[in-house]
């Protein structure tokens, strides 16, 4: 199982649909500083249900909307998607390809879909759960403070995730 | 449930254990439970001893060699269970090019079963990689991806970028 | 003393801002005493906007942009009293090639008043400075250091080094 | 007035005495991951005053001496001496050369001391006081922590050693 596609649209730096095609090996991204490297993992993070606003480096739900620039106003929703090649069948669905999805309106609210359909933010959990895709694996710009300087006791939540 | 929590725990111990080996070249390294009774709330200790060194608290250690010590707990949790997606931002940038070199080659082998996105600065890590996606700001304050390959990328850095 | 501090401190804010706009080809900064009152007290709320960007927390700007806004305030600070000494522990860690080159340039200018010893991973700092050290352990855990010249640590980093 | 040599002897990774001489433009310290380089600025710091063994990355005062290693045992005292030239006269002192050095014992004791003769701490940071030489411009591995992340409080403290 593996991601193929990841679209963008609304979603901090990346005002417009952007969509990238991902290979079944390792991808690097790369560009330079405040480009939008890590809003894009961002992205990625929100989709997979991230409900920690501090872990995307934002304080409310409405900072990953598009804030807008001089020449652009600033968004009023925001939605990524995420695309899953499943022919191995790791996600429990009779489906060969898998979508999730996520939307967020300024005025606070979150949708969350799957393969276009309106699902509650634990149905996506719980597929993801059973999939074996956690946050635990998503490593922000901090590696040993998320990895290592945790207290002993968030440690544990990262082994819970592997077992 | 608590003999998966322990067994799971035995082998990630060892599998760090061993990556600790890996990455240091030689060494020694162990998780342990503070609480071993009480799986659901248990801390986990973390102790290291690297090649000629004392035993010492993580917080002696130098940037790179916490680095490490993060990345060898990472490949263990997945030598335990190989999740299918993992994404580093900039994993890389406190190691020098011998480590990146062990790094590099860690992803290649644990890429087989883990789909790795990873952002970086170090050209080391971008030849590694199977594929390269290049974000840039034509506009002030708007992203826009390319998907490059490593010829361009070389252009790109050299020229006057952002 | 009070109006010291306020004097300095209206000194380093426009400095600050001056600087940003020199790192970030643009953009625009402040520094803010939260109670003014009470210079021995009060503390300074930092904020900044960059090119083509809204007015953001700083917690939502990149890793690079966060060491820039930190080194503006530290050559801002520089700029109201040179301190004749002044120790940076891969304060680069973060730049990218462009950004590297404006560090570099900071310090050339600023070294005229203050010493710098930076450690460094980066090529590009290596070459701007005046003298090199290269720290290594030839015996394990046991450091020594050698004074330098930028072509024999070309060959030093291309060998399979420790 | 600047740094022109710095001698290390049982500090951390340096048991044996060992001499750096400085020039009076930028110097960059390079070399492998756990080298010794931030202990060398860590040696600076200690000899300049240091009393904060957290921003040695220690926890007591004896996690500075050389701990030892399957070669050589551990040290039972460390010294770190500085020189600096003071032709410019930026330390109120009528000596063109001023050398301050530290040393602990593996027992927990600390002597200070300029120009060979045992002086008291609060004599060391005076006379750096008074040269304009504070730890607020030694910035250890995590610039962004260390300069942005502070309370708004600690920060004032910056500023008041620019004053
Ligand atoms: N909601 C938003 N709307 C517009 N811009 C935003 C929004 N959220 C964050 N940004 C901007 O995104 C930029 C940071 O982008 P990002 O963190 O992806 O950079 P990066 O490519 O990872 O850089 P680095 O290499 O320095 O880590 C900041 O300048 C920030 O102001
Ligand atoms: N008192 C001590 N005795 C012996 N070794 C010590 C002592 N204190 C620290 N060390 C060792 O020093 C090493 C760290 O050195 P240092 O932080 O200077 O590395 P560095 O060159 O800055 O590396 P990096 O590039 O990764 O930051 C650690 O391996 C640590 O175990
Ligand atoms: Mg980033
Ligand atoms: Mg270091």
């Amino acid at each position: 199982m593996y991601l193929t596609q990841l679209e963008i649209h609304g979603f901090k730096t990346f005002p417009t649909r952007t969509k990238l095609a991902f290979p079944q090996g390792i991808a690097a991204i790369v560009g330079p500083n405040g480009s939008g490297k890590s809003n894009l993992a961002d992205a990625i993070r929100w989709a997979l249900g991230e409900q920690s606003m501090l872990a995307l480096r934002g304080r409310k739900s409405e900072d990953v909307v598009f804030a807008g620039t001089p020449r652009r106003a600033r968004g009023s929703m925001t939605e990524v998607a995420l695309t899953f090649d499943n022919e191995d069948g790791t996600f429990p669905l009779e489906l060969a390809e898998i979508s999730i999805a996520r939307r967020a309106y300024r005025s606070g609210e979150n949708e969350y879909l799957l393969n276009g359909n309106r699902v509650r933010l634990r149905d996506i959990q719980q597929l993801l759960a059973d999939a074996g895709i956690g946050q635990g694996m998503m490593i922000g710009q901090g590696l040993v403070d998320q990895v290592l300087a945790q207290r002993p006791e968030d440690r544990r939540i990262l082994l819970e995730e592997a077992a | 449930i608590r003999q998966d929590f322990n067994a799971t725990f035995q082998q990630v111990a060892a599998d760090f254990r061993a990556m600790v080996k890996v990455l240091f070249d030689g060494g020694d390294a162990d998780l342990s439970l503070t609480d071993p009774e009480n799986p659901d709330q248990t801390g986990i200790e973390i102790t290291v001893r690297l090649p000629g060194k004392r035993r010492q608290a993580l917080s002696l250690l130098s940037g790179g060699e916490k680095a490490l010590v993060a990345l060898a707990l990472l490949f263990a949790l997945l030598s335990a269970r190989a999740t299918p997606l993992c994404l580093l931002d900039e994993a890389d940038a406190m190691l020098d090019e011998t480590n990146i070199g062990r790094f590099c080659k860690l992803l290649r082998e644990y890429g087989r079963d883990t789909q790795f996105l990873v952002i970086t600065h170090n050209r080391g890590t971008m030849e590694m990689a199977d594929a390269l996606f290049g974000v840039s700001m034509a506009e002030e304050g708007v992203s826009q991806v390319l998907s490059l390959h490593l010829e361009e990328l070389r252009e790109e850095l050299l020229a006057p970028a952002g």
